[in-house]
């Protein structure tokens, strides 16, 4: 099983 | 003062169709060469990016910057409303709290008027960099579109491999496994069949089926989707429009 990343590891909030 | 008329409204209708089902409230920022909306779904796993450029408009004036912050749900009753081939004219104020969307019929001089309420919506905006993906593909968006549908039946994720000269789905769930694999080739007759293929480094990744669901629904705005995929960063599914696109990053799934 794999886990599900989020998008907020990958992007920063402007 | 916004005044954004689509030649026909089933343009419009398909941009939104394409992504009502995995967000709701977004916020349309109009500027003066066009429109552009980004929104996040629940989870948090599945980015939206749109870009309607004034060119896609038979006419587009938007005098200041404003935002329309609509619930899909409800923009899409309002949309069903309308006939494909009559024009959509958007119509906003400077400071709105409602739009207006006129259909028109000219050929039998009928004109239908609906005003939606807009809404306030406090929504995050992601800073998205310019990337140098590993890999990408253009295909048509009907094959990448039956193949997620067919290997999402048989579990929630999905692989996608990339190697020289390879592409390949693969899927294994509790029912059974399946794969897919598709080669690059250059089709002379119709080029929009073409598989494309970019590799600087091959790749191995998995995603949820049901984003991918979500993402496929953006295939009737396009024939080709562009695949981009790296490692290090979510994958960009994206559907090009004659001036502007619908983008859908994904998040990837990772062994822990």
């Amino acid at each position: 099983n794999k886990d599900q990343t989020k998008l907020i590891q990958y992007y920063v909030k402007v | 003062m916004l005044e954004a008329k689509f030649e026909q409204a089933s343009l419009f209708k398909r941009i939104i169709d394409g992504f009502k089902d995995c967000v709701q409230l977004v916020n349309f920022q109009c500027k003066e060469d066009g429109i552009i909306a980004q929104a996040v779904d629940d989870s948090r796993v599945l980015l939206v990016s749109l870009e309607i450029g004034k060119d896609a408009f038979q006419e587009f004036r938007c005098d200041h910057p404003i935002t329309l912050g609509m619930d899909l749900n409800s923009l899409s009753k309002i949309l069903r409303c309308g006939n494909n081939t009559d024009s959509l004219t958007l119509i906003a104020d400077d400071t709105p709290d409602s739009l207006l969307l006129l259909f028109e019929d000219t050929k039998r001089e009928r004109i239908s008027e609906y005003s939606l309420k807009l809404m306030d919506i406090d929504a995050d905006f992601l800073k998205i960099e310019e990337l140098q993906y590993d890999t990408t593909i253009m295909m048509p968006s009907a094959d990448f579109s039956k193949t997620v549908r067919d290997l999402s039946q048989l579990s929630d994720s999905l692989n996608i491999l990339v190697t020289k000269e390879t592409i390949k789905f693969v899927t294994d769930g509790d029912i059974g496994s399946g794969s897919v694999i598709m080669k690059p080739f250059i089709d002379m007759e119709n080029p929009d069949e073409s598989i494309k293929l970019e590799m600087e480094q091959p790749v191995d990744l998995t995603f949820g089926s049901k984003y991918l669901l979500d993402i496929v629904k953006g295939s009737a705005l396009s024939n080709k989707i562009g695949i981009r995929l790296s490692s290090e960063a979510p994958a960009l599914f994206q559907f090009d429009l004659t001036s502007g696109f619908l983008q859908f990053f994904l998040a990837p799934k990772f062994s822990d």
